[in-house]
């Protein structure tokens, strides 16, 4: 009997995690990575892309869930049923994935101890993008939970399983059809997991802004994840706003392709519709698939419309899901979808109420808001209106930065003084190791 | 060895949950013939990779007990036509 085919007709997929699990051991961004490697078995031999995003909107809906959780399927306890996931198609539950929150959820565990995140979350976007229970025994497909599957890094799909995907999507540009890769058996524990990013080991340079007293030359969310761009620099905050390490990361060593002669950038923001990443500096402007920059870049910011003279901010504004740009006392609104500028544009920025002229930036956050940044300062704006919340400005490194009020007012420190504090800085180097403390 | 009653019971849930026994009638309360259960029992061991003998014995259960994946294995409409 052949089950009923149900495939995604888009390419580009959105995935989030929604909850995660409340009682384990995995941090926050294991369980994320788990997610992302198990989701690129699927896209590394299909031409799908996954792209996590912050949104309620995310065609993935990732959740750890217990017992009955409204959707037809409840979860029973420990063992017994660990995870469903729905099928592509047009309801609105299309793609969610819901993991028992009452299992032991394991990363590098024996067979013995819980239930591996990984080997499960494979088998359910399995799921997610269209395939059925088969029985096979050596198929990631098979209904019964069957132990680790070894180090995500490194995990090859059963060829079953390939071709049963390859079938509902094609193959991936990259893929060899004839070459069947044979099954590694061996109980090799995983390797070190990490996100996929470079984060760098080099130490501090000398020429690294402090973050507690800065103006910052770009703000953006992406990846539902905040990024305050300064000089050839830049911090990183996780969702829940925990700044990632105190140092900041150089921009080339994490976006590849920009030039490396550029001193800065001048706004970013994530594209609603395909999740590509646009830097602008000058009138010139970069497009990012992840952390790799797209061919044939840079272009022009003509291609928006806009004139050239570059632009102070950019951001996507969640109420009409337009992408906004701001230029010293004018603002534009851009159409994505339709790749055009909104007729009547550019309006003066004196429509948004109490937000200053010539930003640095704005970005809009997972609270509901959109964040205006000059200066040392913010403004918070609700996605439902066009003025400043009340209380506005406030101090953006004691907000975003782990910075005190001390640290921010402190003035910026003259040649001399600076001499000291880098000193002082390399002496508690040498004591003290800052580290990322993200999973 | 052949299961005991509360085994059956739960046996048939089992089976009914993953797509190998189509649920009783809520109209006629007509339950499933031994026949029809047998046929659910040697599908699911077909599927499961073991031998299709059509009882529920121990290698059957304890494969029922194994963690898995909420979804079933067989669409109702497959179900439909093994009745």
């Amino acid at each position: 009997h052949t089950p009923a085919v149900t495939k995604w007709n888009k390419r580009n997929l959105s995935w989030r995690v929604r909850t995660f699990p409340k009682e384990s051991h995995l941090g926050h961004d294991t369980v994320r990575a788990l997610m992302y490697y198990a989701l690129k078995v699927w896209s590394d031999i299909t031409p799908l892309n996954f792209h996590e995003v912050a949104g309620n909107n995310a065609d993935i809906q990732i959740d750890f869930s217990k017992t009955d959780h409204n959707d037809g399927y409840p979860f029973d306890g420990p063992g017994g049923m660990v995870a469903h996931a729905f099928s592509p198609g047009e309801h609105h539950a299309a793609g969610d994935t819901h993991f028992d929150d009452d299992e032991s959820w394991t990363f590098r565990s024996s067979d013995a101890h819980g239930m591996d995140l990984f080997a499960v979350a494979v088998h359910e976007f399995g799921h997610a993008i269209g395939l059925t229970h088969v029985s096979a025994i050596e198929s990631i497909m098979r209904p019964y939970y069957q132990g680790p599957v070894g180090d995500p890094l490194k995990y090859d799909l059963p060829y079953e399983d390939k071709v049963r995907i390859w079938q509902l999507y094609g193959v991936r540009e990259s893929v060899s059809l004839t070459a069947k890769p044979e099954i590694s058996k061996t109980n090799d524990q995983p390797v070190l997991l990490d996100l996929p990013e470079n984060r760098s080991t080099n130490p501090l340079r000398r020429d690294a802004p402090n973050r507690c007293n800065t103006h910052f030359d770009a703000v953006a969310q992406i990846r539902g994840e905040a990024f305050f761009f300064k000089g050839k620099y830049f911090w990183r905050l996780t969702r829940n706003k925990h700044l990632v390490s105190l140092q900041p990361a150089q921009i080339h060593r994490f976006w590849r392709g920009l030039p490396l002669n550029l001193d800065s950038v001048d706004a970013v923001y994530e594209r609603i519709h395909d999740h590509k990443i646009v830097f602008f500096k000058g009138d010139k402007y970069w497009v990012f698939k992840d952390n790799n920059v797209e061919e044939g870049y840079p272009r022009l910011i003509s291609d928006f419309g806009l004139p050239l003279g570059g632009i102070d901010a950019a951001f996507s504004w969640a109420l009409d899901d337009k992408t906004y740009f701001f230029k010293d006392h004018l603002y534009w609104c851009y159409n994505e979808y339709e790749r055009r500028m909104e007729p009547g544009y550019p309006l003066e920025t004196t429509l948004w109420q109490g937000i200053p002229n010539r930003l640095d930036d704005a970005t809009r956050w997972s609270d509901g808001a959109t964040y205006f940044f000059k200066g040392k300062e913010y403004w918070k704006v609700m996605d439902s209106n066009l003025e400043a919340e009340p209380g506005y400005p406030q101090s953006i490194a004691r907000d975003w930065l782990v910075c005190s009020d001390m640290q921010a007012d402190a003035p910026a420190p003259a040649e001399s003084t600076r001499t000291r504090q880098h000193a002082k800085h390399d002496e508690s180097h040498s004591k003290i190791e800052v580290c990322s403390c993200t999973s | 060895a052949p299961a005991d009653d509360d085994d059956a019971s739960s046996g048939a849930d089992w089976l009914t949950r993953f797509g190998y026994l189509l649920p009783p009638d809520p109209n006629t309360g007509q339950l499933q013939t031994q026949e029809e259960l047998a046929k659910a029992i040697m599908t699911m061991q077909q599927f499961g990779g073991l031998e299709a003998t059509g009882i529920l014995d121990e290698a059957t259960l304890k494969l029922m007990k194994t963690p898995r994946c909420s979804l079933p294995d067989l669409l109702q409409s497959e179900a439909r036509t093994l009745r």
